[in-house]
């Protein structure tokens, strides 16, 4: 038996469109300590690893650790037949399901809604990814960096992110010409709208801009963003879902022939 | 050009 209620479906359908164009299928990983899901896209270049704790919500009960092979799209149809002030329980009666419902009440209790989806068989790899020290780690407000990545996409297919004490700075170039944003460290650390940087050697790094530019459907789930970067290996961009969890993205870098 | 890794080359199966 798997239950799990969050007060308000509108933080499910947040992550949910934070991953549903990186990925066609997924299984959810349930445990007592909540849920996981770790996926790549079809093309190897980007990841997904999304957390969310079984203390942020409401109820949660997960007798036997179970596998939940989902296709997102399908459940992101369902989920959009919820409002978002519903409540929302994600129910699995078998400990091998091959079905999953969803259970939307309305906040007065006077409508009650629910969806079966029917579960797959995913066969995923699997990625072990350590634990490491980066050399830069910039947080930065969300908006900012979904503005940065949209702009830029006009520009070129590659962006190049340099990070140095100064600031952190986005380029790019193509057939129209070229563009650069520099953002500067900000004094008051602990505002929403603050960059902060932490550093321990200068980094530049080249990345498909396309893929920056599916990470930033996360930016309604938080008001900020880091990104944690090493020379010649994969960018880390994380937002925090609340108290409950983060979804990180991981994207392999563009390395010079 | 820079050529685009796959992440596989950075991080193993498990």
């Amino acid at each position: 038996m798997f239950e799990a209620s969050l007060a308000q479906s509108a933080i499910l359908k947040k992550v949910l469109d934070a991953i549903k164009d990186l990925l066609n299928e997924a299984n959810f990983e349930c445990t007592d300590d909540g849920i996981k899901v770790q996926a790549m896209d079809n093309s190897h270049v980007s990841l997904v690893s999304l957390e969310l704790r079984s203390d942020g919500f409401e109820k949660y009960r997960c007798d036997r650790n179970l596998s939940m092979g989902v296709n997102l799209a399908s459940m992101a149809k369902i989920m959009r037949c919820s409002s978002n002030s519903d409540k929302v329980t994600i129910k699995a009666q078998d400990d091998n399901p091959d079905k999953v419902s969803f259970i939307f009440e309305s906040s007065n209790q006077e409508r009650i809604s629910d969806y079966e989806m029917k579960l797959m068989d995913i066969d995923a790899d699997q990625l072990g990814i350590p634990d490491t020290e980066y050399s830069c780690v910039v947080k930065m407000p969300s908006a900012e960096f979904a503005r940065i990545c949209k702009d830029l996409n006009q520009f070129g297919e590659s962006l190049v992110i340099s990070c140095s004490k100064e600031g952190i700075k986005f380029s790019t170039s193509g057939d129209l010409g070229s563009a650069n944003v520099k953002l500067a460290q900000t004094t008051d650390a602990d505002k929403d709208d603050a960059v902060t940087i932490e550093m321990r050697s200068p980094v530049t790094l080249t990345f498909a801009c396309r893929y920056l530019n599916h990470f930033t459907k996360a930016t309604p789930l938080s008001s900020q963003v880091q990104l944690s970067m090493s020379d010649e290996i994969p960018l880390l961009v994380e937002y925090r879902i609340g108290d409950m969890g983060c979804i990180k993205y991981y994207l392999a870098p563009k390395i010079d022939d | 050009t820079p050529i685009q890794n796959d992440l596989q080359e950075f991080y193993a199966l498990v």
